[in-house]
């Protein structure tokens, strides 16, 4: 019975993509059969995996506004064997608009996903910076979020109405909504900025903040230029062995493993 | 008649309220009186000055919603001799739907700042990572675009949507809208693949692109941590004088220096 885990933060730039592609990467590694949603109309996810947004039949866009399509139908494979797409499509940007009067227009990506979770282990949902309805599709539909924190002074700032987001869609939307973690990203050891931010953040979240925290990599950044994960591109780099162990993380506080 | 400037990227994270504070600051320190329209309701650009989005009286999206207000009343002082500030407000989110069916939605903020605008030289529109509704105001209201563009690989994915968007706003909404030109920030001139953007960036945009490049630098990142601009915390950094530098060759692009 697949886990259903958001990946989402408004702030911008913080890795959620990043997360998204090179965490099931390691999902799909360990031999966990994971399937990536782009739910962010620049569709990055998408690109990152080596796939082009335009040249997919059908999207997560598409599974929303049509309950009748097969969710099957959108699923695309991707290089890495166990890593499965549904791509995003540019439709996505006009669907809160077109979807205002709609009833239960917070649940579409759920009903969506309801017909296939039980076919992958992991279903991993990347959003876009932003807490418009398309993200509140994703926290509905999703079992748990998983929340990037950048190792920057504005990330602090807008992680409380995230947070005030979730407690929301726990009461209105999704009681089964947990939160899997806080990921601290692009860590520098050496900024004097960077330890702040992870002090702040421990002291704050405690044990809801993973152990494991992905270092600033040049490998991480470059990997989507080649379209595809780090783990493919260079699995030795720092940057592909953190998501590894952000994995082994998950699956240990899952009983995975 | 003051000019005004809308810095825009759907992308998230690439610079766009650090170019908006900075080079405010940087012209406001050229003795050009300069306001900064804080249009994302993360009210970074709010707090990166020192004010705190709760206090304003009122914010842009008042203005906007309420056109009898007089705008000069949302207007703040900062710590910067002839740095201005209208702030931010969460109810932003809601704008999109809130305004569905309302007649000229999308020329709400131009109408808003048409008041005010001939008491500065310079107002600068900090947007959000979205071509939403917000964004497309300050787009409508806007004489320049300033595009910020990382030196990472997402960055150039985005640009070709956003310059798309931009074709259409002049064509329907506001046939002035010029280019005030496209600003490589954080760049940093060990890593190949920011060398790679620049080169890509430079060759397909030519003299859209500005000369001045905004490197990667400590200080810019730790600044908002003060509530100030980087002019402010150590001008004689590089991230300080590179934003002088921006905005020295945007004032000499216009003529006035
Ligand atoms: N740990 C890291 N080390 C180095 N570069 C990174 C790291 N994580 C992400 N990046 C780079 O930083 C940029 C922002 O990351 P990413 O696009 O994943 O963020 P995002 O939150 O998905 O952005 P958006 O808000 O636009 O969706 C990208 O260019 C990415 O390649
Ligand atoms: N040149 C730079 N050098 C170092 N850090 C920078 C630089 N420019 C921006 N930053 C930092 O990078 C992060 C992203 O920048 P910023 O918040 O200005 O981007 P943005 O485009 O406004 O993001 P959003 O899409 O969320 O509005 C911030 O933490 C900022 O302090
Ligand atoms: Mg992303
Ligand atoms: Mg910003």
């Amino acid at each position: 019975m697949g886990k259903i885990i958001a990946i989402a933060n408004q702030k911008g730039g913080v890795g959620k993509t990043t997360t998204a592609v090179n965490l099931a990467a390691s999902l799909a590694a360990l031999d966990f059969k994971t399937l990536v949603v782009d739910a962010d109309p620049q569709a990055n996810s998408t690109s990152h995996v080596g796939l082009d947004p335009k040249e997919a039949a059908m999207s997560i866009y598409d599974l929303m506004v049509n309950p009748d399509l097969a969710p099957q139908e959108a699923v695309l494979e991707t290089e890495v064997k166990d890593l499965f797409m549904i791509a995003s499509n540019i439709d996505l940007v006009g669907a809160e608009v077109e979807m205002v009067n709609v009833e239960n227009r917070e649940e579409k990506m759920r009903n969506a996903l309801s017909a296939i979770r039980g076919e992958y282990d992991f279903i991993l949902i990347d959003c876009s910076p932003s807490l418009g309805l398309i993200t509140i599709n994703a926290l509905t539909a999703a079992d748990s979020v998983i929340v990037p924190v950048q190792c920057e002074y504005f990330a602090l700032e807008g992680l409380g109405k995230l947070l005030n987001t979730i407690k929301i869609i726990q009461q209105r939307l999704n009681k089964e909504l947990q939160i899997e973690g806080l990921v601290l990203t692009m860590y520098d050891v050496r900024l004097r900025l960077a330890n702040q931010v992870v002090e702040d953040v421990r002291g704050h979240f405690k044990d809801r903040v993973f152990e494991t925290m992905i270092p600033r990599n040049i490998k991480l950044s470059e990997a989507p230029s080649f379209g595809m994960p780090a783990i493919m591109l260079d699995a030795e780099s720092k940057g592909a062995v953190s998501y590894l162990n952000l994995a082994n993380e998950i699956l240990q506080r899952n009983d995975l493993v």
